[in-house]
C-alpha cells in the first residue's frame, strides 16, 4: 500500500505543472525511497526525471514498489480541485487500478477526496548512467528563465557559451540577434541570487528554444537551476526541492 | 547548417 502525504498540495501541483506541458504519459514508480518518475517527450529531445524523497513528505509508507501510470493531463484537473495549503494525501493499494487523492483543509475540517483512473502505459526506461559535464552554472532560476524567453523572441535556437570568468547566452535570428553575458559572483546575504560557474573545459552549445522554454517552467520549484554542460552529451537542467529534484536532459542542436 | 540530435543517441534503452 501507498500513502505518501505532502504538508502542502501546491508543492505537488507546482512539481506536476514543470513538466505536464512537455510530456503527457508517465509512470510514477514508489518504493522506500519515495516516489520516481522519468519521461521522454515525443521528439525523444527532452527527459524528465524526478524524485521526491521520503524526507520532502510529511509521511510516507510504500510496503512495495507500486506503479501508477498517470495522464498528467487528467492528474492536473484533480491537483486544481485542492487550495494550494491543503495537505494532500495520495492512496494506493498494491495494484492499483485508481488513486486515492485526498486534500485537507486542517483549519476548516474539511476533506475532498478524488479518485483518479490509473493507466498501463508502456515506456522505455533510458539508462543514465553518472556522466561526465566540463562545465557546471549555478544561477538564479528567474535569470535563467527570462534569459531563456528574451532570447526565443530572435530564434528557435540559443547557445550557450560558457568560459572560465563568463556565460554567454545568444540568439541569432531574421529580425536580428541577442546575446547577455553573465559573469559569477557571490551575493553573500543572499547566496540564491550569486552566480557559480566551474568548469573543467569551455563548452560551446546550442539548444533548441522550443525545449528550453518547457525547461523554464520548473522554475516555481526553485530559486535556483543548476547547468551541467558537455560537447559530448545532453545538457543537464536541474531545480532541487526540499528533498529530492526535478532533472532535464536536453539532447543539443550539432553542427551536420 | 544545425540538425537537433536525439536523446537515443547518447542514452542506453532499457
Amino acid at each position: 500500500m501507498l500513502e505518501a502525504k505532502f504538508t502542502e498540495a501546491g508543492l505537488f501541483k507546482r512539481i506536476i505543472d514543470s513538466f505536464r506541458d512537455c510530456v503527457q504519459l508517465i509512470n510514477f514508480n514508489c518504493s522506500e525511497k519515495g516516489i520516481a518518475a522519468q519521461a521522454v517527450d515525443d521528439s525523444r529531445v527532452l527527459l524528465v526525471s524526478l524524485s521526491i524523497n521520503v524526507e520532502a513528505f510529511e509521511e510516507f509508507r510504500a510496503d512495495r514498489n507500486i506503479v501508477l501510470g498517470c495522464d498528467l493531463t487528467n492528474l492536473s484537473k484533480i491537483l486544481r480541485c485542492g487550495n494550494n495549503s491543503d495537505n494532500l494525501t495520495l492512496i494506493a493499494e498494491d495494484s492499483p487500478d485508481s488513486i486515492l487523492i485526498l486534500f485537507e483543509d486542517t483549519k476548516r475540517d474539511r476533506v475532498s477526496e478524488y479518485s483518479l483512473k490509473l493507466m498501463e502505459i508502456e515506456t522505455d526506461f533510458l539508462e543514465i548512467s553518472d556522466m561526465k559535464y566540463e562545465s557546471y552554472i549555478t544561477m538564479p532560476s528567474a535569470d535563467f528563465a527570462k534569459t531563456v524567453r528574451d532570447l526565443s523572441q530572435l530564434s528557435d535556437s540559443i547557445n550557450i557559451l560558457v568560459t572560465k570568468d563568463t556565460i554567454k547566452f545568444a540568439a541569432e535570428g531574421d529580425i536580428g540577434s541577442g546575446s547577455i553575458v553573465v559573469k559569477p559572483f557571490t551575493d553573500l546575504d543572499h547566496p540564491e541570487n550569486s552566480i557559480k560557474v566551474t568548469i573543467e573545459k569551455p563548452v560551446d552549445l546550442r539548444f533548441g528554444a522550443k525545449y528550453l522554454n518547457d525547461i523554464i517552467k520548473g522554475a516555481s520549484l526553485s530559486d535556483t537551476i543548476t547547468i551541467k554542460l558537455s560537447e559530448e552529451a545532453p545538457a543537464l537542467f536541474q531545480f532541487d526541492i526540499s528533498s529530492g529534484n526535478l532533472q532535464f536532459y536536453l539532447a543539443p542542436k550539432f553542427d551536420e | 547548417t544545425f540538425k537537433q540530435s536525439s536523446l537515443n543517441r547518447f542514452f542506453k534503452k532499457t
